[in-house]
């Protein structure tokens, strides 16, 4: 298993870190 | 692959068969019916149709229905299968199903990038990029200088777009995602591994007998 490229930090992981990308409140009812 | 030994599985008019769904996700039939419990209370929580319309989406997400949001609709798009503008049991486990940690690394690299794919051009481009990183800094209140961004953009687009056409297809998205893994973790909840214990609030008992593999 690799680890993330040693670049600086790149778009999608920013991207990733939207609140609106985790669907956890489904499970929350 | 849901695992089924039994005679008598509930049956759902107008929806699929929950042995069917079972069979072709990482779900139980067990998991599947308590799924469809949880898909009931989301599919009448506006309009009692039996399906979930984006206002219901959105409220099931994040307990309010005007949440508009970038992401939330394309998710919600990704969701709507059969593009009828609505999300019917299948479309609904079918799609969490890629959410399974047991689901396949394709399954969940398909999904990201037809995710950041939002114009559905085959291609996820860097003006959709900029979109989807500005929506992301505004969405938590970060402030970044345009060249900033546009530096984020060049590495971002220097790593991943290999052939330097200034878009990103689909190979080249999944060799990208193998060299950053940590890309894929929004696509996996580990807790829809044991749905029926971690969130008893919406299971009720099975009529199916099922025995773990």
């Amino acid at each position: 298993k690799g680890s993330d490229s040693p670049t600086i930090i790149n778009a999608f992981q920013l991207i990733g870190m939207s609140s609106f990308l985790d669907l956890s409140g489904f499970f929350e009812q | 692959m849901g695992c089924l030994h039994s005679t008598a599985a509930r049956e759902y008019p107008g929806h699929e068969n929950p042995v069917k769904l079972a069979s072709e996700t990482a779900f139980s039939v067990s998991e599947v019916e308590a799924l469809y419990e949880l898909f009931k209370s989301i599919s009448c929580s506006v309009v009692d149709d039996g399906l979930i319309n984006k206002e219901e989406f959105q409220l099931a997400l994040f307990k309010n229905r005007k949440k508009e949001n970038l992401f939330a609709n394309r998710i919600f798009d990704l969701f709507d299968v059969k593009r009828k503008g609505v999300i019917d049991f299948g479309d609904f486990v079918r799609s969490l199903n890629v959410f399974h940690p047991n689901a396949s690394l394709e399954e969940k690299t398909d999904f990201t990038f037809r995710l950041y794919d939002m114009d559905c051009t085959g291609y996820i481009e860097r003006q959709e990029v900029k979109q989807m990183l500005i929506a992301l800094l505004c969405e938590s209140e970060m402030k970044l200088a345009d060249d900033t961004i546009e530096v984020i953009l060049d590495q971002t687009f220097e790593d991943a777009d290999v052939d330097g056409d200034g878009k990103i297809g689909k190979t080249e998205w999944s060799d990208f995602v193998i060299k950053n893994p940590s890309l894929l973790k929004i696509m996996t909840l580990p807790y829809l591994r044991d749905i029926t214990t971690t969130f008893p609030s919406f299971v009720f008992n099975s009529e199916v007998d099922e025995i773990a593999t």
